[in-house]
């Protein structure tokens, strides 16, 4: 009956709910893959969706087949109660229906992704996804839901424009972060000079994305969890990670609850102990005299060398070339950072306080919203009446802007996705 | 299984009966144009199960004397049984084959073609290349608009007002030049 709910039309009407089931019934097994490979390729275009989406996509074998979301299943010219026969090798290589289910025409030759010959299963299984999401055919250069196969192009994903497809069905991903960065890293180019190179990481909960603030989105496959790519690092997640980097010190903190790592950029992994001799993970007020823990975040500001610690409704201003709290700190976040605008400020308890290379100027995040802070130069050239570090809203018309209209497709998996 | 001899089954037969039958003629192209909607737009959603077989769910798989089907392996374009099939065949009506006509230019165009009107070459290639069976034209019973499957239908904005970001910082005195290291999924 589920068939029939509402209106069939596509790009209008999606699901209502945003954990979906689905399953690959078990009389409609491929003979061409393992199981394995068949349930492998379909999770992870179930995935490719959710990096992309509010959805997440679970896969559910055990409940009874009517709490299934979405059935998969390969067949044969008439095949699995359909009413459409496959036409045979060629043309027709699979259907699906909105809000339903899939069919894949095993006479054709379904194959793992990036194998050359064959029909790359994971493309037709996104494309046919699309549309039980309620994407229609879209007929634009590199869109995957294009009706016709094009033969798979390594490293195949999902374009910017399927992206915003989606998204007009199901909103935008939003989510607080615990923490924001920049990792900076000195490295050699081809010609053998050392040149500096940073790439931005959003974290949450136990797993992080890296951001591409060239394309605008996050690197393809990611979230991935905090295990994988930090080593050491408490796995479920931090509370700030903090770079110092000046003339005398190059080092990087991650911070959670009482205590704090530093991290060993050349191999990889957390120091257990640094090069003063202390062992990690160290108290944060054995580190950081003065500074309460557990913070809410923190960030390194390169260009006045004070490390801003952020807890509750305070600030907690680090000298570090001191080892000691700043004259006059802590102090209200308000008169630190002054809205610009009256009453246009997170007030406390933020999630995150990123200095970002990319825009130079920090922002501050709470919530779903972000704030950024008047930057020394430029904005204070242009508005000199603007107060130092005064919270900017969005570009002085609306109140702080929300951080997926800035950083993109920032989406989560379901837990049991992570792997893939 | 399909026979092969070679270890990586290069050399699978597939028994001609499972090959999809060609589109060669006018006949076929007015089915394949007829399946996908671009004659008149398909019910898709109503086609989706064999009323027998009512809700499918494999506790109730359709029984034995269903999987004939199977054998049969018939590639009959036939998927709507249109009620316009008349049996006089070698005479179409004039409206009939305007009807065809448009729906080739259509196809034409959304497969980014030459719109000629006419079933050649490039339009008989593109009709013979592997696709996904779901209509590109479907109406919906609610209100019987013909839902097109273009991005217009969805209303999306095209993605013009993105800056595009470049990870080198805009402060001139900075000393970073930021470069990702390659993305790979």
């Amino acid at each position: 009956q589920k068939r029939h709910v509402g209106r069939r039309s596509w790009g209008n009407m999606a699901f209502s709910k945003m954990v979906l089931k689905w399953r690959l019934i078990g009389e409609g097994y491929s003979s061409q893959l393992t199981i394995q490979d068949q349930r492998h390729i379909i999770s992870l275009a179930f995935r490719m969706w959710s990096e992309v989406s509010p959805l997440d996509f679970v896969e559910d074998t055990f409940s009874p087949l009517e709490f299934v979301d979405i059935k998969l299943g390969f067949g044969t010219g008439r095949h699995l109660g359909c009413n459409q026969k496959f036409d045979g090798t060629g043309q027709e290589f699979a259907h699906a229906w909105f809000l339903g289910d899939v069919h894949f025409d095993d006479d054709e030759h379904f194959t793992a992704p990036n194998t050359g010959s064959g029909i790359s299963l994971l493309k037709v299984a996104v494309h046919e996804i699309g549309h039980v999401l309620g994407l229609p055919h879209i007929y634009r250069t590199g869109s995957i839901m294009q009706p016709s196969y094009l033969p798979q192009e390594s490293g195949f994903e999902i374009n910017w424009m399927d992206r915003k497809a989606i998204q007009h069905l199901y909103g935008d991903c939003k989510g607080q972060f615990n923490t924001v960065f920049d990792w900076i890293r000195k490295e050699r180019s081809q010609y053998g000079e050392v040149v500096i190179r940073f790439n931005t990481y959003f974290m949450r909960d136990g797993w992080y994305w890296l951001y591409e603030n060239r394309t605008n989105r996050t690197r393809y496959g990611d979230p991935v969890a905090l295990q994988v790519g930090w080593h050491g690092i408490p796995t479920d997640g931090v509370d700030a990670c903090v770079h110092v980097w000046n003339r005398n010190t190059d080092a990087v903190y991650f911070f959670k609850g009482t205590q704090y790592w530093r991290y060993d950029d050349d191999n990889d992994q957390v120091l257990t102990v640094d090069p003063e001799g202390h062992l990690y993970p160290r108290l944060i007020s054995e580190g950081f005299p003065g500074v309460p823990s557990p913070i809410d975040t923190a960030f390194y500001d390169r260009r006045d060398y004070h490390i801003y610690f952020f807890k509750g409704t305070y600030v907690y201003v680090f000298d570090v070339a001191a080892n000691s709290l700043a004259p006059g700190f802590p102090r209200k976040i308000t008169a630190v950072f002054p809205a610009v605008t009256s009453g246009d400020h997170p007030g406390g308890n933020i999630d995150a306080a990123y200095f970002s290379y990319t825009h130079n100027a920090v922002f501050l995040f709470k919530d779903t919203q972000f704030w950024r802070v008047v930057g020394r130069s430029r904005d204070r050239w242009r508005r000199p009446s603007l107060p130092r570090n005064g919270l900017l809203p969005r570009n002085g018309l609306l109140p702080h802007r929300k951080v997926e209209e800035q950083w993109f497709d920032i989406c989560n998996v379901h837990s049991s996705a992570l792997k893939v | 299984e399909k026979l092969f001899h070679s270890r990586d089954h290069s050399d699978l037969q597939i028994p001609s009966s499972h090959q999809a039958e060609l589109i060669t003629d006018k006949d076929t192209a007015e089915l394949f144009l007829s399946r996908y909607g671009f004659i008149r737009p398909v019910n898709w959603e109503e086609l989706q199960f064999d009323e027998s077989t009512g809700i499918f769910n494999d506790e109730d798989f359709p029984g034995e004397e269903d999987l004939s089907g199977i054998q049969e392996g018939d590639s009959s374009l036939s998927r709507v049984d249109t009620d316009d099939d008349d049996d006089d065949e070698d005479s179409p009506n004039p409206t009939e084959s305007q009807a065809f006509i448009s729906a080739l230019r259509e196809f034409q165009k959304v497969s980014g073609l030459s719109v000629t009107g006419l079933f050649d070459d490039a339009t008989k290639a593109a009709m013979n290349k592997p696709r996904c069976g779901v209509p590109d034209k479907e109406t919906d019973d609610a209100t019987d608009e013909v839902h097109n499957s273009t991005s217009s239908a969805l209303g999306i904005n095209t993605a013009t007002s993105l800056t595009n970001n470049t990870d080198t910082s805009e402060d001139s005195n900075s000393t970073f030049s930021g470069v990702l290291n390659g993305s790979r999924r």
